[in-house]
């Protein structure tokens, strides 16, 4: 991209394209500049560092939070339609279980066709549980059902899979509020689309607000997307990104390193 | 928010007894943050914004109209243009192929398209061509029964195309078949080659592109490689019951040069409108 050993003036600008090329947003974009235009030395260094620094403010680790955290350990993966929940709960699942955790799966969408198959097929690849109710019951019993049945096994792990839904669907975000409450969650995962614009962070803003997410994890990265609405979470809610959906294999999980990324970005 | 702040530019523009370059410059500002918002192509929203200011700093305004109504005028003609001339769905016989990207709402659109159709009087048949993402067949052959059309699919398919030529003959006699397809991206070497094949094997009239509205800056570059791989035909846009304004579709079509024909506004099959441009490029712009 030649931003690095360019004049300055020019190599704003590059870098102004490139964060915008990759759906880093103009707001968080805005600020990086403004960031950067105080600084003296090498742009491509101060550039790159600031984007790092607004990555791995907030870092989390989630194995060690898993290893630590009183079992069983409960993670709710929410977000909107189509992001790639369900399947990367398997890859989480699958992650636990190759750790020497023992994990259930709780089915709680009970609303989208051929949803409760998924899940269960993922559970039958990799050797994991799934409890699930019919179509149309409550998803928060099905929540209840699977954590009761995992402090009744002695398990260590309970994932939940909810459906999607958008943020700006007012019951179904109260159906979530639900959801939450009665599992008394953990760990609430936010799963995003590596391929969505601007339209992110509202998504995780308001999921936020609603029933409060503590980290993301952004999918479908391998599709060339740059992911740069990372940025603009990091940035505005502080949120930590744990991993990326690298593909659909359930080995396709990848830990977030904020080096790696900001070279891709930049590349 | 940014629509207010390009909401009240143009007013100042519609206000202002005459138009002077500053007051065009500092709108096309705000159109062009306006439209980085939406997610339109970075550098489809740079053209575009120079060309607006170009044509409201030189051309003369229509008779009877003023100089800030001619701005907008502009605005809206421009961004028309990259959404090209609308077309609805033919009510005939023919085979609808549905493709794009993981997650777009293919398989949910293929219901609603199903639903739509079958209202306006004709038979439908959807083929369960993805035969990789776990439980498409389910969720599909679920979709079908919920709008009771006819349809074909194979849990122990071992390729897409085997389904296809199968899928044709039992659903012959349906005035509108409607093949369903697994996601895949523009890197995904071997399932681009899959959907080339069932393409030159179906030679369906219509080759849907199937676009999630949240999409962002890769929407253009992933449209261009289904294009060049089947060429699109139409373009349905999912997702817009949520907050994001479909920029990236906005490109997506504006590179492929095939229309959008409808939108989805919800999860239940119902949720399936006609496209309206005018409607989608006020909201585009807030
Ligand atoms: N290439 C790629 N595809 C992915 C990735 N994650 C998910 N997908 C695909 O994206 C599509 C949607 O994934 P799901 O897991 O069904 O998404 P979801 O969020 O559970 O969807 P809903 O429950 O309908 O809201 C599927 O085809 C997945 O295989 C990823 O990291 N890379
Ligand atoms: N809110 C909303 N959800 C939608 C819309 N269209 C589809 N969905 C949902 O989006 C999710 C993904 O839809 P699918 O039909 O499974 O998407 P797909 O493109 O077939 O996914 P893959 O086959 O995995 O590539 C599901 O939860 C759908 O219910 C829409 O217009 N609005
Ligand atoms: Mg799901
Ligand atoms: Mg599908």
């Amino acid at each position: 991209r030649g931003i690095f050993g360019k004049p300055r003036e020019e190599s704003i600008e590059a870098l102004e394209m490139a964060l915008l090329e990759a759906d880093v947003g103009i707001d968080a974009t805005e600020r990086i500049k403004n960031a950067v235009a105080m600084q003296k030395k090498e742009i491509g260094a101060i550039i790159r560092e600031e984007v790092k620094n607004i990555l791995s403010e907030n870092s989390m680790d989630f194995d060690e939070f898993v290893k630590t955290h009183e079992k069983p350990v409960k993670l709710l993966f929410v977000g909107i339609n189509g992001s790639g929940k369900t399947t990367t709960i398997a890859k989480v699942g699958y992650r636990l279980k190759n750790n020497g955790y023992s994990c259930v799966f709780g089915s709680c969408d009970t609303f989208r066709a051929g949803a409760v198959e998924q899940l269960k097929y993922h559970g039958e690849k990799i050797g994991i549980e799934v409890i699930a109710h019919d179509y149309g019951s409550d998803p928060a019993s099905v929540a209840f059902d699977a954590i009761a049945h995992a402090k009744a096994k002695r398990m260590d792990a309970v994932l939940l899979d909810t459906a999607g839904r958008m943020q700006t669907n007012k019951n179904l975000m109260e159906e979530m509020k639900k959801i939450k409450r009665v599992s008394s969650a953990d760990l609430t995962i936010f799963v995003g689309d590596g391929l969505a614009g601007n339209d992110a962070l509202l998504e995780a803003k308001e999921f936020d607000a609603n029933i409060g997410i503590d980290c993301v994890i952004l999918t479908k990265i391998d599709s060339d997307a740059k992911g740069g609405s990372a940025i603009a979470i990091a940035q505005e809610l502080k949120k930590p990104i744990i991993f990326l959906g690298m593909g659909e294999g359930y080995d396709r999980l990848m830990k977030f390193d904020a080096e790696w990324f900001v070279k891709r970005l930049f590349e | 928010s940014l629509g207010n702040a390009l909401r009240n530019s143009i007013k100042r523009v519609m206000n202002a007894p005459h138009i002077d370059s500053n007051l065009i410059r500092e709108v096309c500002k705000d159109i062009q943050r306006a439209l980085l918002q939406a997610d339109v192509n970075v550098k489809q929203v740079l053209d575009l914004t120079k060309r607006i200011e170009k044509r409201a700093l030189t051309e003369k305004p229509a008779a009877g109209m003023g100089s800030g109504e001619h701005v907008v005028h502009i605005m809206y003609e421009e961004l028309s243009n990259l959404l090209g001339k609308g077309r609805s769905i033919e009510l005939k016989k023919q085979k609808i192929l549905m493709l794009g990207i993981y997650g777009q709402g293919k398989t949910t659109s293929c219901a609603k398209l199903a639903r739509y159709l079958q209202k306006k009087g004709l038979s439908v048949g959807m083929v369960a061509a993805d035969i990789h993402r776990p439980a498409a067949y389910d969720q599909l052959k679920q979709l079908s029964e919920k709008v009771n059309s006819k349809f074909y699919g194979d849990i122990h398919a071992k390729s897409a195309i085997d389904v296809v030529d199968r899928g044709l003959k039992e659903l012959s006699d349906c005035d509108v078949i409607i093949i369903d397809t697994a996601g895949r991206h523009k890197l995904d070497e071997e399932l681009m080659k899959e959907l080339k094949e069932i393409n030159d094997r179906v030679k369906p009239e219509e080759r849907i592109l199937v676009i999630d509205a949240t999409t962002g800056q890769q929407a253009k570059e992933q449209a261009r490689a289904f294009h060049e791989n089947v060429g699109i035909t139409g373009v349905i846009l999912t997702k817009m019951d949520g907050s994001a304004k479909g920029g990236g579709a906005l490109s997506a079509v504006a590179e492929v040069g095939a229309p959008i024909m409808f939108i989805g506004t919800g999860e239940k099959i119902e949720d399936f409108e006609l496209f309206d441009s005018e409607r989608f490029i006020s909201r585009l712009l807030g």
